[in-house]
């Protein structure tokens, strides 16, 4: 297989805890980015919509119009869903510019589409989120077809507002910044 | 004399009036909340009286998309609210709610498929969410970069706090330093919004560096056209830059603009709380401005502003340098090694990676807007 994010850092942020490996039964969501053939079009399209000197700015695409620019491919279409159909997977939806698809499958099904993924669930507080902490591979002949697959390990961000006020109190000695409030 | 940020402070600092208030009743402007952030409408009602008395506005947000679940309200989605609220003074407001209501659901993820899923949408979308750039896959950054694209293509303004760890650290294999990037900021087509203090905290006064301002150069993606000028006068006359190792010059720099992000005053679970920082708070304070100027022009006929930064870099050539107040003062902070000491970039005139072109002078913005 071809790891697709074999890039992508799994760090478990301060504050969330392992538990250990869900149960192969367990329902995952996964979110299927497909490969946009219109790129480039959509690139130059957003300089000319953008740029005062242009004569197209201001005149932009309905939701309509931008998903005839970047739909994926009937070939694209095909191959992953011929894919996932071969391990059982009907349980997606798409979204209105066809690009992304949501589906949902036991633990188990995700584990076999994706080899070398592998679902755990952590904690923090009352949250709990399953991801993989191991990379996950697809069938080569996807990659044309597939930017990612996520819901495997992206960590929710935790927004950071910062109190000055108990930036005194909680800074240690040579830190320059804060406490800060999750 | 104040004793913090409040919406009149920061009204009466950028120049708005009480006439700068929406009136149509087809604009609208959006914030988006991550992780179980949730806003309660009784606070932003208390907001109101408390803090509203000067300019005509709203006391309820019109909309949630997603779901608000019924704990205790988060300081950064009442932040959020409270702030576009009064800056889009009397705008129809909405909040995109995603918790991950999945436990394998990427709430950013979950986002970004909701804007392709949703054929009509308010034009503005203020979002106080980042990320190292480094801790996410190239794939994912690019992909998601083509997301901005496509909400460009549709006339949606995108505006993501900088950050709040100045140009950021990081420790690259062989121990070295080097700064840190944050994303969505460093995106090409999103508008990153950095952050400023009062030069004296009690009066409205000029502003200087906030030293938390996320800030600097992208290491994945290249420095877009609209900014390299601006970008190059920056690197060629700043009088001190810290060593070329520690960033990528050739990158998208950032933020693009700045505001106020120092002592603000929110209301959340009905206690009014000071000293609330962090870009934050500049991102919607912007979001609101942004969705006055798009109110302005759709009451002109003219189409909404979509994607700010060339026309932002433009006006600056085109000598529309009025639009903002130009933040000359201070430093943000980075690593902290012999070498850099603690300190990033530093402010200078015009563009620069600490605040942008600076803070906005709104009628001067307003003015320039109108006939880009």
């Amino acid at each position: 297989g071809l790891a697709l994010e074999g890039d992508q850092p799994f760090r478990v942020p301060p504050g969330w805890a392992a538990t250990g490996r869900v149960d192969p039964g367990h329902d995952v969501q996964l979110t299927l980015a497909l490969r946009q053939p219109g790129r480039e079009r959509l690139a130059r399209l957003v300089d000319a919509v953008s740029d005062p000197r242009s004569p197209r700015y201001g005149r932009y695409l309905s939701l309509e119009q931008l998903r005839d620019l970047i739909r994926p491919s009937p070939a694209t279409l095909t191959a992953v869903l011929k894919w996932l159909q071969g391990h059982g997977v009907g349980s997606c939806r798409s979204v209105s510019t066809l690009d992304f698809l949501e589906c949902h499958m036991p633990a188990s099904t995700a584990e076999r589409l994706l080899p070398g993924a592998e679902f755990h669930r952590y904690v923090k507080g009352r949250r709990s989120v399953v991801r993989s902490p191991l990379p996950y591979t697809i069938p080569e002949e996807l990659a044309e077809h597939l930017d990612f697959v996520g819901g495997l390990h992206r960590f929710p961000a935790e927004r950071k507002v910062v109190s000055r006020a108990w930036a005194k109190k909680e800074t240690e000695p040579g830190q320059h910044h804060g406490g800060r409030m999750g | 004399f104040h004793l913090g940020v409040t919406p009149s402070v920061i009204r009466k600092r950028y120049n708005m009036t009480g006439g700068d208030v929406g009136l149509l009743p087809n604009n609208s402007q959006a914030c988006a909340q991550f992780l179980e952030q949730y806003f309660h409408q009784a606070d932003v009602a208390e907001f109101m009286q408390l803090f509203g008395s000067s300019f005509g506005h709203r006391s309820r947000v019109d909309q949630v998309v997603g779901h608000q679940g019924w704990g205790k309200a988060g300081l950064e989605a009442s932040l959020d609210v409270e702030y576009i609220m009064s800056t889009g003074a009397n705008i129809s407001t909405w909040v995109f709610s995603n918790a991950g209501r999945h436990e394998s659901q990427e709430p950013f993820l979950a986002w970004l498929l909701l804007l392709s899923n949703m054929s009509s949408l308010p034009w503005v979308h203020s979002v106080s969410y980042g990320d190292d750039e480094d801790s996410l896959s190239l794939a994912y950054l690019q992909r998601v970069n083509v997301e901005f694209m496509k909400a460009a293509a549709r006339g949606l303004t995108i505006l993501f706090a900088s950050g709040d760890e100045g140009a950021g650290c990081r420790r690259v294999p062989g121990g070295n330093h080097t700064f840190r990037p944050s994303f969505p900021a460093s995106s090409p087509y999103v508008t990153a919004v950095g952050g400023t203090s009062f030069k004296n905290p009690f009066l409205i006064t000029a502003e200087v560096t906030d030293y938390i301002s996320g800030g600097g150069f992208s290491n994945v993606f290249p420095m877009p056209d609209y900014q390299a000028a601006a970008v190059r006068r920056f690197l060629s006359q700043a009088s001190k830059l810290p060593p070329s190792s520690y960033y990528n010059s050739s990158g998208r720099a950032y933020p693009d603009l700045s505001a106020l992000s120092d002592n603000y005053w929110v209301v959340t679970n009905r206690i009014p709380l000071p000293w609330v920082s962090g870009t934050s708070a500049s991102t919607p304070v912007v979001g609101g401005m942004v969705a006055l100027i798009n109110e302005r022009r759709l009451q002109q006929g003219l189409s909404p502003l979509g994607f700010l930064n060339p026309v932002l870099y433009q006006l600056q050539e085109q000598g529309h340098s009025a639009a903002f107040y130009d933040v000359t003062q201070g430093c943000h902070l980075s690593c902290l090694d012999g070498t850099v000491q603690g300190q990033g970039f530093c402010a200078g005139p015009a563009w620069d990676p600490v605040t942008g072109w600076g803070t906005p002078n709104f009628p001067r913005l307003l003015r320039a807007l109108l006939a880009p």
